[in-house]
């Protein structure tokens, strides 16, 4: 279920909040925990000038720069995710044994340009 | 399953969604560890790393729990001292190919850890063989066909019993032979001591009847899913 209800009315590339829900996908019966979790996705404008909270590379300056004198030519920056952290599924497999999973990059923390 | 249900089980490096038939309680080792990471705070998280089991020191991003699928061996002769002789089998076919088995942790659980009155100060004696031999009735065939992999006396029930099988797992795994594991449990004969009556063979081994049940923790790491990030990292 997609639900976002933006904290600061920004359209600054940030996170923005998606909640993943098991449940919803119909796996409660074997996902022993966690019910659902934060993934969150990035969303937003990558504007010149690149402010430093914007998290953005060296490449993603020189391209807001190339877009704001040619925004035909060239599109601004894409809002992608730069800092991820893991989560862990508690699962039953098919032979009903208890598996615990750890999965990289699951959850979005930071955004950036 | 729809193409999307399939491509996120895939995605989670599972090929089919499962199906428990009678699911077992969540053994308590995984639910902390899982309670660990969980309540981990989120400025941390990214910090751990999830193809590494920190709390075993190994690599590793998948934790199972097999409950042993063996059964007691009665075979008729009483045998000297022998209070206790099960099969144990645990089914790893459960492991994808690429996975990469990196610990397997055997623990024997007894319901309590008093200590018998009847059997004060009494020695057992633990004898765990690997199985490489059948005998035609599904017996192990005593001497030839096992391995001897741990033999140690114990005076004191402790809740569970804990043993390093990492070698034999992966023997398991290498050569697709896995045919069990026998585990005896007798009270320590001494030097020459002559074996008891049978009646008072059964009171030594009252305090075994707590035997409980055993179970392998098996870690593997997942090639697919820890090397790839490991690279685009």
């Amino acid at each position: 279920s997609a639900h976002s209800t933006p904290v600061t009315p920004s359209n600054l590339c940030k996170p923005r909040r998606l909640y993943i829900s098991f449940s919803d996908v119909g796996w409660e019966n074997w996902i022993i925990a966690p019910q659902g979790y934060l993934a969150n996705y990035c969303l937003g404008e990558c504007p010149f000038p690149l402010t430093a909270e914007l998290n953005s590379t060296n490449h993603a300056i020189l391209q807001t720069m190339v877009h704001s004198l040619d925004p035909e030519g060239t599109p601004q920056p894409c809002c992608v995710p730069v800092r991820l952290s893991p989560i862990s599924i508690l699962y039953y497999d098919n032979n009903d044994n208890v598996v615990l999973r750890h999965y990289e990059d699951m959850v979005v923390d930071e955004c950036g340009c | 399953l729809s193409l999307q249900e399939s491509l996120l089980l895939k995605s989670l490096g599972l090929s089919t969604k499962p199906n428990p038939k009678s699911p077992v309680p969540v053994p308590s080792v995984l639910w902390r560890i899982f309670q660990k990471r969980k309540m981990l705070p989120s400025t941390d998280k990214d910090l751990v790393d999830a193809c590494r089991v920190e709390e075993f020191n190994v690599p590793g991003n998948i934790i199972r729990v097999f409950t042993d699928q063996g059964h007691f061996i009665h075979d008729g002769q009483p045998q000297r001292l022998l209070c206790l002789q099960k099969r144990l089998y645990f089914n790893l076919s459960v492991l994808e190919e690429g996975e990469r088995l990196t610990m397997a942790q055997l623990e024997i659980k007894f319901s309590h850890n008093s200590y018998h009155t009847s059997s004060q100060g009494q020695v057992f004696e633990l004898r765990l063989y690997q199985t490489s031999q059948m005998s035609l009735r599904g017996m192990p065939s005593h001497e030839h066909g096992r391995k001897l992999l741990v033999e140690q006396s114990f005076a004191q029930l402790h809740k569970s019993l804990l043993f390093n099988l990492s070698g034999v797992a992966k023997d398991w795994r290498t050569y697709s032979r896995n045919l069990g594991l026998i585990l005896e449990i007798s009270v320590s004969g001494g030097d020459g001591a002559s074996a008891p009556e049978h009646g008072g063979l059964q009171s030594l081994c009252t305090s075994i009847d707590s035997f409980l049940d055993t179970s392998l923790l098996v870690v593997t790491l997942s090639q697919k899913q820890c090397k790839a990030s490991r690279m685009r990292r």
